[in-house]
Protein backbone atom coordinates (compact mmCIF):
# COMPACT_ATOMS: atom_id res chain seq x y z
CA UNK A 1 0.00 0.00 0.00
CA UNK A 2 2.70 2.14 0.97
CA UNK A 3 6.54 2.20 -0.09
CA UNK A 4 9.44 4.31 0.56
CA UNK A 5 12.16 4.01 -1.71
CA UNK A 6 15.75 5.77 -0.87
CA UNK A 7 14.23 8.93 0.32
CA UNK A 8 16.38 11.47 1.80
CA UNK A 9 15.37 14.43 2.78
CA UNK A 10 17.34 17.80 3.59
CA UNK A 11 17.31 20.83 5.03
CA UNK A 12 19.38 24.24 4.68
CA UNK A 13 20.40 26.17 7.65
CA UNK A 14 22.53 29.22 6.27
CA UNK A 15 25.76 27.26 5.23
CA UNK A 16 24.91 24.38 6.80
CA UNK A 17 23.10 21.28 5.36
CA UNK A 18 20.98 19.13 7.51
CA UNK A 19 20.10 15.74 6.82
CA UNK A 20 16.84 14.76 8.38
CA UNK A 21 16.33 11.55 6.60
CA UNK A 22 19.07 9.40 5.11
CA UNK A 23 18.69 6.60 2.34
CA UNK A 24 15.03 5.56 4.19
CA UNK A 25 13.36 2.39 2.40
CA UNK A 26 10.62 0.78 4.03
CA UNK A 27 7.20 -0.50 3.17
CA UNK A 28 3.43 -0.45 4.91
CA UNK A 29 1.09 -3.42 3.81
CA UNK A 30 -2.46 -3.07 3.50
CA UNK A 31 -4.50 -2.82 6.43
CA UNK A 32 -1.09 -2.78 8.68
CA UNK A 33 -0.90 -1.20 12.75
CA UNK A 34 2.55 0.21 12.62
CA UNK A 35 4.80 1.82 15.02
CA UNK A 36 7.82 4.26 14.23
CA UNK A 37 9.59 4.69 17.13
CA UNK A 38 13.19 6.34 17.74
CA UNK A 39 15.29 9.05 19.44
CA UNK A 40 13.68 12.86 19.31
CA UNK A 41 14.95 14.73 16.66
CA UNK A 42 15.93 11.07 14.90
CA UNK A 43 13.46 11.67 12.08
CA UNK A 44 10.25 10.42 12.68
CA UNK A 45 7.64 13.12 11.89
CA UNK A 46 9.57 13.91 8.96
CA UNK A 47 9.45 10.81 7.60
CA UNK A 48 5.41 10.70 8.51
CA UNK A 49 5.52 13.98 6.69
CA UNK A 50 6.67 12.48 3.35
CA UNK A 51 4.35 9.66 3.31
CA UNK A 52 1.42 11.95 4.04
CA UNK A 53 1.91 13.95 1.41
CA UNK A 54 2.53 17.33 3.53
CA UNK A 55 6.17 17.52 2.32
CA UNK A 56 8.34 15.67 -0.99
CA UNK A 57 11.86 14.18 -0.34
CA UNK A 58 14.99 16.21 -1.44
CA UNK A 59 15.60 12.51 -3.14
CA UNK A 60 13.84 9.24 -3.73
CA UNK A 61 10.40 8.29 -4.40
CA UNK A 62 6.76 7.57 -2.18
CA UNK A 63 4.42 4.99 -3.83
CA UNK A 64 1.31 5.22 -1.84
CA UNK A 65 -1.37 2.46 -3.51
CA UNK A 66 1.37 1.96 -6.54
CA UNK A 67 1.59 5.30 -7.77
CA UNK A 68 4.71 7.50 -7.13
CA UNK A 69 3.50 10.21 -5.33
CA UNK A 70 5.49 12.69 -7.55
CA UNK A 71 3.79 12.21 -10.61
CA UNK A 72 0.34 12.75 -9.01
CA UNK A 73 -1.26 15.89 -10.99
CA UNK A 74 -2.38 18.66 -8.37
CA UNK A 75 -5.94 17.30 -8.48
CA UNK A 76 -4.97 13.12 -7.31
CA UNK A 77 -2.64 15.16 -4.43
CA UNK A 78 -5.73 17.01 -3.23
CA UNK A 79 -7.82 14.06 -3.50
CA UNK A 80 -5.43 11.94 -1.88
CA UNK A 81 -4.73 14.33 1.27
CA UNK A 82 -9.07 14.76 1.39
CA UNK A 83 -10.07 10.94 1.17
CA UNK A 84 -7.12 8.28 1.36
CA UNK A 85 -4.97 9.89 4.14
CA UNK A 86 -5.53 11.36 7.50
CA UNK A 87 -3.13 13.21 9.24
CA UNK A 88 -2.66 13.71 13.47
CA UNK A 89 -0.16 16.35 13.90
CA UNK A 90 2.12 16.34 16.86
CA UNK A 91 1.06 20.07 17.05
CA UNK A 92 -2.57 19.58 16.50
CA UNK A 93 -2.61 22.35 14.36
CA UNK A 94 -6.60 23.20 14.87
CA UNK A 95 -7.86 25.82 13.13
CA UNK A 96 -7.86 28.66 16.53
CA UNK A 97 -11.16 30.61 15.33
CA UNK A 98 -13.41 27.17 15.17
CA UNK A 99 -14.86 25.52 17.80
CA UNK A 100 -14.10 21.74 18.55
CA UNK A 101 -17.26 21.24 16.49
CA UNK A 102 -16.13 23.39 13.60
CA UNK A 103 -12.75 21.87 13.34
CA UNK A 104 -13.84 18.24 12.82
CA UNK A 105 -16.17 19.18 10.71
CA UNK A 106 -13.94 21.61 8.03
CA UNK A 107 -12.48 19.11 5.93
CA UNK A 108 -15.25 17.45 5.82
CA UNK A 109 -17.02 20.76 4.02
CA UNK A 110 -15.12 20.02 0.99
CA UNK A 111 -16.01 16.46 0.38
CA UNK A 112 -18.98 16.28 -2.00
CA UNK A 113 -19.18 12.96 -1.14
CA UNK A 114 -20.18 13.53 1.75
CA UNK A 115 -23.69 15.11 2.38
CA UNK A 116 -24.79 17.48 5.00
CA UNK A 117 -26.88 14.42 7.21
CA UNK A 118 -23.99 12.02 7.18
CA UNK A 119 -21.17 14.94 7.92
CA UNK A 120 -22.79 16.25 11.01
CA UNK A 121 -23.47 12.43 12.49
CA UNK A 122 -19.69 11.77 11.91
CA UNK A 123 -18.86 14.91 13.73
CA UNK A 124 -20.93 14.04 16.54
CA UNK A 125 -19.87 10.48 16.37
CA UNK A 126 -16.02 11.29 16.82
CA UNK A 127 -16.42 13.85 19.09
CA UNK A 128 -17.93 11.30 21.44
CA UNK A 129 -16.20 8.84 20.48
CA UNK A 130 -12.91 10.62 21.79
CA UNK A 131 -14.83 11.52 24.94
CA UNK A 132 -15.32 15.18 23.77
CA UNK A 133 -19.41 15.54 23.45
CA UNK A 134 -19.48 18.45 26.17
CA UNK A 135 -16.90 20.57 24.67
CA UNK A 136 -18.25 20.85 20.83
CA UNK A 137 -18.66 24.49 21.51
CA UNK A 138 -15.19 25.11 23.30
CA UNK A 139 -12.62 26.61 20.71
CA UNK A 140 -9.07 25.11 21.00
CA UNK A 141 -8.17 27.75 23.71
CA UNK A 142 -10.34 26.97 25.76
CA UNK A 143 -9.10 23.21 26.00
CA UNK A 144 -6.47 21.60 27.40
CA UNK A 145 -3.10 20.46 25.87
CA UNK A 146 -4.64 16.86 25.85
CA UNK A 147 -8.78 17.84 24.54
CA UNK A 148 -7.31 19.56 21.35
CA UNK A 149 -4.92 16.34 21.01
CA UNK A 150 -8.10 14.52 20.89
CA UNK A 151 -9.82 16.93 18.83
CA UNK A 152 -7.04 16.67 15.87
CA UNK A 153 -7.67 12.66 16.08
CA UNK A 154 -11.29 13.20 15.59
CA UNK A 155 -11.08 15.62 12.90
CA UNK A 156 -8.49 12.83 10.93
CA UNK A 157 -10.68 9.40 11.96
CA UNK A 158 -13.93 11.76 10.46
CA UNK A 159 -12.81 11.32 7.38
CA UNK A 160 -12.87 7.50 6.80
CA UNK A 161 -9.54 7.54 5.59
CA UNK A 162 -7.86 4.11 4.24
CA UNK A 163 -4.42 5.48 6.09
CA UNK A 164 -3.98 7.13 8.99
CA UNK A 165 -0.70 8.96 10.19
CA UNK A 166 -0.32 9.67 13.61
CA UNK A 167 2.29 11.81 14.72
CA UNK A 168 2.22 10.93 18.67
CA UNK A 169 -0.82 10.79 19.26
CA UNK A 170 -0.99 9.81 22.85
CA UNK A 171 1.63 12.08 23.93
CA UNK A 172 -0.61 14.77 26.42
CA UNK A 173 -2.95 12.08 27.14
CA UNK A 174 -2.77 10.15 30.46
CA UNK A 175 -3.10 6.37 30.47
CA UNK A 176 -6.76 5.84 30.52
CA UNK A 177 -7.55 8.47 28.18
CA UNK A 178 -4.68 7.36 25.57
CA UNK A 179 -5.67 3.59 26.16
CA UNK A 180 -9.05 4.36 24.96
CA UNK A 181 -8.05 6.47 21.84
CA UNK A 182 -5.54 3.59 21.20
CA UNK A 183 -8.87 0.89 21.70
CA UNK A 184 -10.63 3.01 19.05
CA UNK A 185 -7.61 2.71 16.67
CA UNK A 186 -7.12 -0.76 17.22
CA UNK A 187 -11.29 -1.49 16.39
CA UNK A 188 -11.11 0.80 13.17
CA UNK A 189 -7.93 -0.92 12.07
CA UNK A 190 -9.73 -4.30 12.31
CA UNK A 191 -13.01 -3.45 11.19
CA UNK A 192 -11.82 -1.17 8.68
CA UNK A 193 -8.88 -2.43 7.40
CA UNK A 194 -7.70 0.88 8.08
CA UNK A 195 -3.94 1.37 8.14
CA UNK A 196 -2.45 3.16 10.92
CA UNK A 197 1.34 4.12 10.78
CA UNK A 198 2.13 5.94 14.15
CA UNK A 199 5.17 8.31 15.06
CA UNK A 200 5.31 7.16 18.75
CA UNK A 201 7.45 7.09 22.07
CA UNK A 202 4.45 5.16 23.99
CA UNK A 203 5.60 1.71 24.50
CA UNK A 204 1.63 0.47 24.62
CA UNK A 205 1.70 1.67 21.45
CA UNK A 206 4.77 -0.42 20.32
CA UNK A 207 3.28 -3.61 21.86
CA UNK A 208 0.15 -3.02 19.97
CA UNK A 209 1.93 -2.78 16.83
CA UNK A 210 2.24 -5.18 14.10
CA UNK A 211 5.73 -4.18 13.44
CA UNK A 212 7.83 -1.80 14.98
CA UNK A 213 10.38 0.25 12.69
CA UNK A 214 13.20 2.10 14.84
CA UNK A 215 14.94 4.97 13.44
CA UNK A 216 17.94 6.79 14.42
CA UNK A 217 19.67 10.00 13.28
CA UNK A 218 17.88 10.18 9.74
CA UNK A 219 18.46 6.15 9.33
CA UNK A 220 15.89 3.10 9.74
CA UNK A 221 17.93 0.75 12.36
CA UNK A 222 17.77 -2.74 10.08
CA UNK A 223 17.80 -5.53 13.11
CA UNK B 1 7.01 27.53 50.23
CA UNK B 2 4.21 27.42 47.96
CA UNK B 3 0.26 27.63 49.89
CA UNK B 4 -3.08 27.30 47.91
CA UNK B 5 -6.33 27.91 49.76
CA UNK B 6 -9.90 27.08 48.67
CA UNK B 7 -9.09 28.29 44.99
CA UNK B 8 -11.78 28.15 42.58
CA UNK B 9 -11.30 28.58 38.54
CA UNK B 10 -14.29 29.41 36.19
CA UNK B 11 -14.58 30.22 32.44
CA UNK B 12 -17.50 32.03 31.05
CA UNK B 13 -18.26 30.02 27.81
CA UNK B 14 -21.33 32.31 26.43
CA UNK B 15 -24.45 31.57 28.73
CA UNK B 16 -22.22 28.90 30.55
CA UNK B 17 -20.03 28.67 33.54
CA UNK B 18 -17.38 26.41 32.87
CA UNK B 19 -15.28 25.14 36.68
CA UNK B 20 -12.19 24.36 36.15
CA UNK B 21 -10.72 24.01 39.23
CA UNK B 22 -13.55 24.17 42.63
CA UNK B 23 -12.23 24.81 46.16
CA UNK B 24 -8.76 23.09 45.56
CA UNK B 25 -6.24 23.97 48.72
CA UNK B 26 -2.76 22.27 48.97
CA UNK B 27 0.73 23.20 49.61
CA UNK B 28 4.05 22.60 48.14
CA UNK B 29 6.70 22.19 50.73
CA UNK B 30 10.71 24.19 49.86
CA UNK B 31 12.83 21.69 48.04
CA UNK B 32 9.58 19.22 47.38
CA UNK B 33 9.70 17.23 43.76
CA UNK B 34 5.90 17.25 43.01
CA UNK B 35 4.17 15.86 40.18
CA UNK B 36 0.11 16.43 40.24
CA UNK B 37 -1.77 13.89 38.22
CA UNK B 38 -4.97 13.15 36.93
CA UNK B 39 -6.95 12.66 33.45
CA UNK B 40 -7.03 14.73 30.64
CA UNK B 41 -9.26 18.29 31.15
CA UNK B 42 -8.83 17.62 34.70
CA UNK B 43 -7.59 21.03 35.99
CA UNK B 44 -3.59 20.60 35.94
CA UNK B 45 -2.46 23.14 33.89
CA UNK B 46 -4.75 25.64 35.38
CA UNK B 47 -3.53 24.50 38.74
CA UNK B 48 -0.03 25.28 36.92
CA UNK B 49 -0.68 28.91 35.65
CA UNK B 50 -2.33 29.62 39.19
CA UNK B 51 0.49 28.91 41.44
CA UNK B 52 2.90 30.39 38.21
CA UNK B 53 1.03 33.74 38.06
CA UNK B 54 0.44 33.67 34.65
CA UNK B 55 -3.34 33.34 35.71
CA UNK B 56 -5.61 34.60 38.60
CA UNK B 57 -8.38 32.54 40.27
CA UNK B 58 -11.96 33.20 40.35
CA UNK B 59 -11.95 32.67 44.23
CA UNK B 60 -9.59 31.94 47.09
CA UNK B 61 -5.82 32.66 47.27
CA UNK B 62 -2.25 32.06 46.17
CA UNK B 63 0.76 32.24 48.78
CA UNK B 64 4.12 32.21 47.43
CA UNK B 65 7.06 32.47 50.45
CA UNK B 66 4.15 33.49 52.67
CA UNK B 67 2.84 36.72 50.78
CA UNK B 68 -0.36 36.38 48.78
CA UNK B 69 -0.07 36.82 45.21
CA UNK B 70 -2.74 39.04 44.71
CA UNK B 71 -1.52 41.40 47.08
CA UNK B 72 1.46 41.85 45.40
CA UNK B 73 2.43 45.45 43.50
CA UNK B 74 2.76 44.80 39.59
CA UNK B 75 7.09 45.53 40.35
CA UNK B 76 6.37 42.41 42.84
CA UNK B 77 4.94 39.88 40.28
CA UNK B 78 7.49 40.77 38.11
CA UNK B 79 10.28 39.90 39.93
CA UNK B 80 8.58 36.85 41.19
CA UNK B 81 7.90 35.93 37.88
CA UNK B 82 11.53 37.07 36.56
CA UNK B 83 13.38 35.79 39.22
CA UNK B 84 11.53 33.00 41.18
CA UNK B 85 9.65 30.81 39.25
CA UNK B 86 10.62 29.20 36.05
CA UNK B 87 8.01 27.94 33.85
CA UNK B 88 7.93 24.97 31.33
CA UNK B 89 5.04 25.26 29.26
CA UNK B 90 2.69 22.58 27.58
CA UNK B 91 2.61 23.73 24.14
CA UNK B 92 5.80 25.80 25.00
CA UNK B 93 5.69 28.96 23.70
CA UNK B 94 8.58 29.70 22.10
CA UNK B 95 9.08 32.75 20.01
CA UNK B 96 9.07 31.68 16.17
CA UNK B 97 11.47 34.45 15.19
CA UNK B 98 14.19 33.49 17.76
CA UNK B 99 16.54 30.44 17.21
CA UNK B 100 16.84 28.33 20.34
CA UNK B 101 19.79 30.28 21.67
CA UNK B 102 18.11 33.01 21.45
CA UNK B 103 14.82 31.68 23.09
CA UNK B 104 16.85 30.42 26.33
CA UNK B 105 18.89 33.66 26.49
CA UNK B 106 15.59 35.88 25.93
CA UNK B 107 13.94 36.03 29.86
CA UNK B 108 17.90 36.50 30.76
CA UNK B 109 18.33 39.71 28.41
CA UNK B 110 15.84 41.42 31.66
CA UNK B 111 17.60 40.55 34.66
CA UNK B 112 19.85 43.20 35.77
CA UNK B 113 21.63 40.92 37.96
CA UNK B 114 23.21 38.34 35.22
CA UNK B 115 26.07 40.00 33.56
CA UNK B 116 26.24 38.92 30.20
CA UNK B 117 28.98 37.00 30.39
CA UNK B 118 27.50 34.87 33.15
CA UNK B 119 24.47 34.60 30.85
CA UNK B 120 26.34 33.56 27.57
CA UNK B 121 27.50 30.74 30.10
CA UNK B 122 24.37 29.76 31.17
CA UNK B 123 22.73 29.47 27.81
CA UNK B 124 25.83 27.23 26.68
CA UNK B 125 25.58 25.28 29.51
CA UNK B 126 21.48 24.17 29.16
CA UNK B 127 21.25 23.91 25.68
CA UNK B 128 24.52 21.55 26.01
CA UNK B 129 22.64 19.71 29.03
CA UNK B 130 19.04 19.13 26.98
CA UNK B 131 21.20 17.71 24.16
CA UNK B 132 20.92 20.78 21.89
CA UNK B 133 24.27 22.11 21.70
CA UNK B 134 23.95 21.51 17.82
CA UNK B 135 20.80 22.92 17.17
CA UNK B 136 21.51 26.44 18.92
CA UNK B 137 20.88 28.24 15.53
CA UNK B 138 17.43 26.31 14.75
CA UNK B 139 14.61 28.19 14.86
CA UNK B 140 11.55 26.43 16.41
CA UNK B 141 9.73 25.88 12.62
CA UNK B 142 13.43 24.38 12.30
CA UNK B 143 13.49 21.89 15.15
CA UNK B 144 11.40 18.57 15.93
CA UNK B 145 8.79 18.29 18.74
CA UNK B 146 10.70 17.27 21.21
CA UNK B 147 13.70 19.55 20.42
CA UNK B 148 11.33 22.15 20.89
CA UNK B 149 10.32 21.14 24.10
CA UNK B 150 13.77 20.45 25.21
CA UNK B 151 14.47 24.66 24.23
CA UNK B 152 11.37 25.52 26.87
CA UNK B 153 12.85 23.53 29.77
CA UNK B 154 16.49 24.79 28.91
CA UNK B 155 14.90 28.43 29.05
CA UNK B 156 12.69 27.68 32.32
CA UNK B 157 16.06 25.99 34.36
CA UNK B 158 18.74 29.08 33.11
CA UNK B 159 17.20 31.41 35.04
CA UNK B 160 18.21 29.34 38.19
CA UNK B 161 14.19 29.89 39.57
CA UNK B 162 13.53 28.68 42.98
CA UNK B 163 9.94 26.63 42.00
CA UNK B 164 9.98 25.44 38.61
CA UNK B 165 6.84 24.44 37.39
CA UNK B 166 6.59 21.98 34.61
CA UNK B 167 3.80 21.08 32.79
CA UNK B 168 3.81 17.50 31.21
CA UNK B 169 7.83 18.42 30.14
CA UNK B 170 8.55 14.71 29.27
CA UNK B 171 5.42 14.54 26.67
CA UNK B 172 6.92 14.54 23.39
CA UNK B 173 10.12 12.92 24.27
CA UNK B 174 11.17 9.01 23.74
CA UNK B 175 12.06 7.26 27.50
CA UNK B 176 16.14 7.72 26.73
CA UNK B 177 16.28 11.25 26.31
CA UNK B 178 13.03 11.84 29.05
CA UNK B 179 15.40 9.61 31.13
CA UNK B 180 17.79 12.33 31.41
CA UNK B 181 15.85 15.80 31.29
CA UNK B 182 14.44 13.96 35.04
CA UNK B 183 17.71 12.98 35.82
CA UNK B 184 18.55 16.65 35.43
CA UNK B 185 16.20 17.94 37.51
CA UNK B 186 16.41 15.50 40.15
CA UNK B 187 19.98 16.59 40.36
CA UNK B 188 18.86 20.56 40.30
CA UNK B 189 16.51 19.40 43.19
CA UNK B 190 19.57 17.94 45.25
CA UNK B 191 21.77 20.19 44.81
CA UNK B 192 20.34 23.80 44.82
CA UNK B 193 16.83 22.51 46.75
CA UNK B 194 14.92 23.80 43.50
CA UNK B 195 11.38 23.23 44.12
CA UNK B 196 9.54 21.09 41.24
CA UNK B 197 5.59 21.08 40.55
CA UNK B 198 5.24 18.66 37.84
CA UNK B 199 2.11 18.59 35.77
CA UNK B 200 2.37 14.89 34.64
CA UNK B 201 0.56 11.63 32.70
CA UNK B 202 4.76 10.04 32.64
CA UNK B 203 4.77 7.16 35.51
CA UNK B 204 8.30 7.85 35.76
CA UNK B 205 7.86 11.32 37.27
CA UNK B 206 5.23 9.68 39.44
CA UNK B 207 7.44 7.56 40.88
CA UNK B 208 10.33 10.17 41.31
CA UNK B 209 8.16 12.65 43.08
CA UNK B 210 7.88 13.05 46.86
CA UNK B 211 4.57 13.34 46.90
CA UNK B 212 1.29 12.65 44.06
CA UNK B 213 -1.11 15.06 44.03
CA UNK B 214 -4.26 13.82 42.39
CA UNK B 215 -7.27 15.65 40.26
CA UNK B 216 -10.12 14.89 38.78
CA UNK B 217 -12.87 17.03 37.26
CA UNK B 218 -11.39 20.21 39.18
CA UNK B 219 -10.73 19.01 42.87
CA UNK B 220 -7.72 17.22 44.52
CA UNK B 221 -8.88 13.81 45.76
CA UNK B 222 -8.07 13.27 49.40
CA UNK B 223 -6.60 9.51 49.11
N1 LIG C 1 -10.72 29.51 28.44
C1 LIG C 1 -11.45 28.43 28.79
N2 LIG C 1 -12.79 28.47 28.67
C2 LIG C 1 -13.53 27.40 29.02
N3 LIG C 1 -13.05 26.25 29.51
C3 LIG C 1 -11.71 26.14 29.64
C4 LIG C 1 -10.84 27.22 29.29
N4 LIG C 1 -9.56 26.81 29.50
C5 LIG C 1 -9.63 25.55 29.98
N5 LIG C 1 -10.92 25.14 30.05
C6 LIG C 1 -11.41 23.85 30.55
O1 LIG C 1 -10.89 23.67 31.86
C7 LIG C 1 -10.64 22.28 32.09
C8 LIG C 1 -9.24 22.10 32.67
O2 LIG C 1 -8.26 22.41 31.72
P1 LIG C 1 -6.72 22.09 31.99
O3 LIG C 1 -5.97 22.64 30.81
O4 LIG C 1 -6.31 22.59 33.32
O5 LIG C 1 -6.69 20.51 32.01
P2 LIG C 1 -5.44 19.51 32.15
O6 LIG C 1 -5.65 18.69 33.38
O7 LIG C 1 -4.17 20.27 32.04
O8 LIG C 1 -5.60 18.54 30.90
P3 LIG C 1 -4.51 17.85 29.91
O9 LIG C 1 -3.96 16.67 30.67
O10 LIG C 1 -5.34 17.45 28.74
O11 LIG C 1 -3.48 18.87 29.57
C9 LIG C 1 -10.81 21.56 30.75
O12 LIG C 1 -12.00 20.78 30.79
C10 LIG C 1 -10.92 22.68 29.73
O13 LIG C 1 -11.84 22.37 28.70
N1 LIG D 1 13.24 23.18 8.63
C1 LIG D 1 14.27 22.53 9.19
N2 LIG D 1 15.54 22.99 9.04
C2 LIG D 1 16.59 22.34 9.61
N3 LIG D 1 16.48 21.21 10.33
C3 LIG D 1 15.25 20.71 10.52
C4 LIG D 1 14.08 21.33 9.98
N4 LIG D 1 13.00 20.60 10.35
C5 LIG D 1 13.46 19.55 11.08
N5 LIG D 1 14.81 19.63 11.19
C6 LIG D 1 15.68 18.67 11.87
O1 LIG D 1 15.41 17.38 11.35
C7 LIG D 1 15.57 16.40 12.38
C8 LIG D 1 14.36 15.46 12.39
O2 LIG D 1 13.22 16.14 12.81
P1 LIG D 1 11.86 15.36 13.13
O3 LIG D 1 10.85 16.40 13.46
O4 LIG D 1 11.52 14.42 12.01
O5 LIG D 1 12.25 14.49 14.42
P2 LIG D 1 11.32 13.50 15.31
O6 LIG D 1 11.91 12.14 15.22
O7 LIG D 1 9.90 13.66 14.92
O8 LIG D 1 11.57 14.05 16.77
P3 LIG D 1 10.57 14.18 18.05
O9 LIG D 1 10.47 12.82 18.64
O10 LIG D 1 11.33 15.15 18.93
O11 LIG D 1 9.27 14.73 17.59
C9 LIG D 1 15.73 17.14 13.70
O12 LIG D 1 17.07 17.01 14.14
C10 LIG D 1 15.40 18.59 13.36
O13 LIG D 1 16.20 19.50 14.08
MG1 LIG E 1 8.24 14.45 15.88
MG1 LIG F 1 -2.66 20.35 30.62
Amino acid sequence: KVRVEHVWKEYKLGKQTVEALRDVSMGVGEGEFMAIAGPSGSGKSTLLNLIGCIDTPTRGEIYIGNEEVSKKTPNQLADLRARTLGFIFQTFNLLPVLSAWENVEYPLLYRKDIPPKERRRRVAHYLVVVGLADFAKHKPSELSGGQRQRVAIARALAGHPVIVLADEPTANLDSKTGEGILQLMKQLNRDEKTTFIFSTHDHRVMEMADRVVRISDGRIIVP
